[in-house]
């Protein structure tokens, strides 16, 4: 019920404000509880500060930013609760090198610690096709026609090299 | 628990019979443009019980269906087979004794869509009750489609109110 | 005509006075998350005209201005400027004999914008206009914001009867 | 009024058609002209089929697909009417690094033509950097406050060789 509700709210919220701020190097980050006519139904709104910037609503973050505080929340629901998988198509699109490196480190600790969680993501950023520890391609050698491949990592790290 | 295992089947772009097995750790997927990798992620939403065809791109669900290309014939049915671990047995009643448990949803031309587990029929809503139970489903946020992670923050209130039911 | 420089002050994360100048051929900027890039496009719309806070992802106008640090005080206005180069004499009328167009917008709090061309003060409506002539503006698709390249393909046909009304 | 607009879209639908074709290498895409109440302001629709595949509604494209045929539409309104300026956020964060190239080479073409368009893009990606004929850097070096630095092209080349 409404008690169960207001103690994981607890958790994700500590979680959150933990992930933000490795995810940022810094800075804070606060869940805030909604009353709303049911309450088993609250809305949960979103408070981010990145380090050195002035609190603000989250709607003026960059795209880049955005991208991380989301992943600093899904984050903290998965440490709470693990699921079967996660599936993150292309999030990584909008981050800086250095960004991709922390969300990879986040998803080595969520799958490493108690969680063992199992991800598979879509990616066209070298950065995290280096941490992979499974590669797998996706291509059309006969047009139109999708087929998978496992990607041997040694000679992709090659491939990658050589067309720098 | 854990997915295993996926395996597409006339699912969009991928005309043939495609298993993907789902280790420990990190899976990375690359390619070019335009070769798949998005319908990978959609065949998962879908074979949890997505029912709007639009979250799929499609107008309609049999638009998951392999279309066709210049070369090869349309086909007349999709599958998408999702493998779940249960060594540790804690799955949700029924199935806590099976080591294994395999959802499949299948889709034919003109005849909709039916749904398996462990090769027994069932309905949509038993299995979307199954990955509700284990915290997971097509609206999941361990499911992140192209484009959407920002949606999380810039989204309101009330939307984010599911992760928290998910995580209690 | 070309927009030979752009020039923010005070412009949400432009503190001090900042000037890009515009030259031919591609320029590419660079730089860590937030740390301003997308701002630098939003001083455009805004200068052209925009009207919409959202649009700017603000709540209200004023959340323009640069809202200060922790080391820093916020300052009380902001304001960007535009630099046309009408060497070739075509601008629109009443500004066809002048080399140089300069157009900008200033915003005070708690006062509202005002706007300039070549230090006149004129309406929003005249720099829209103006814009508009030149087949530019802050919906245009010449100013396509970060995450909305897709949406020209993704939405319906009549938002796409602007591009139509843009090219004639 | 009517006229003059059927004119401009016919040419629209020739132009949007070869850049489709050029950043596809091959393919096909055409715009059709949908009547409404008001005869002239039609509903344009986008009907696409990039290589050997079949043509299927445009919602069903890929991500990056999408940003391409964007693009072509884009280059097609710019070749018809060039603007004094144009401004391009993270148009490429979809691409591959082929399309990226493609992309580059539309952006010089419409650059150095009759148009001289000017673009300012932004982007994160190193080979559309390579391209620049003029590079700027945003940085935070007093946190929360942005400075706009002029990059030379060479430093940033040799850094972004080190940094491989
Ligand atoms: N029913 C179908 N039959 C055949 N092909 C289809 C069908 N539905 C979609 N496709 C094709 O699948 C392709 C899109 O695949 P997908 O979105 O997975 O690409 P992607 O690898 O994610 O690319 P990107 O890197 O650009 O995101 C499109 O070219 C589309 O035409
Ligand atoms: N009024 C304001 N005063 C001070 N800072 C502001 C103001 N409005 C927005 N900002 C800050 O500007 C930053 C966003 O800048 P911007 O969106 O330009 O980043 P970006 O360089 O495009 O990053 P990305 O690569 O992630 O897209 C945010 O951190 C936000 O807090
Ligand atoms: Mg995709
Ligand atoms: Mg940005």
């Amino acid at each position: 019920g409404r008690a169960r509700l207001r103690a994981t709210f607890k958790g994700m919220k500590v979680l959150f404000g933990e992930y933000f701020q490795r995810l940022f190097s810094g800075g804070e980050a606060n869940l805030v509880w909604i009353e709303t006519e049911d309450p088993i139904a609250p809305g949960i709104d979103i408070r981010a500060r990145p380090p050195g910037k002035a609190m603000q609503s989250v709607y003026l973050l960059s795209g880049g930013e955005k991208a991380l505080t989301a992943l600093a929340l899904i984050g903290a629901v998965l440490r709470l609760r693990p699921t079967p998988i996660c599936l993150l198509d292309e999030v990584d699109a909008a981050l800086d090198d250095a960004n991709v490196a922390r969300f990879c480190a986040l998803l080595a600790e969520l799958g490493t610690s108690a969680q063992e969680m199992r991800f598979v993501i879509i990616s066209h950023h070298r950065l995290s096709m280096a941490k992979a520890d499974h590669l797998f391609g996706v291509g059309m050698p006969e047009r139109g026609v999708s087929r998978l491949y496992a990607v041997d990592m040694l000679e992709a790290a090659e491939h990658i090299h050589q067309s720098n | 628990m854990h997915i295993t295992a996926i395996t597409l089947s006339g699912f969009k772009s991928f005309a043939e019979s495609t298993h993907l097995s789902v280790d420990r750790g990190l899976t990375v997927v690359i390619g070019p443009n335009g070769c798949g990798k998005s319908n990978i992620i959609e065949a998962v939403r879908w074979v949890m019980g997505e029912n709007s065809a639009k979250r799929l791109r499609g107008a309609e669900m049999e638009d998951v269906i392999f279309a066709g290309t210049r070369q090869r014939r349309r086909r007349q049915s999709a599958e998408v087979r999702l493998t779940l671990d249960n060594q540790a047995r804690r799955a949700p009643a029924p199935f806590q004794d099976v080591p294994e448990i395999v959802v499949s949803r299948r889709i034919e031309r003109g005849q909709g869509s039916t749904y398996q587990i462990n090769n027994q029929e069932v309905r949509a809503c038993d299995v979307q009750m199954l990955f509700a139970d284990l915290s997971i489903g097509s609206r999941s946020a361990s499911i992140i489609s192209q484009g959407e992670i920002a949606e999380l923050v810039e989204n309101k209130p009330d939307a984010r109110r599911l992760l928290l039911e998910e995580a209690a």
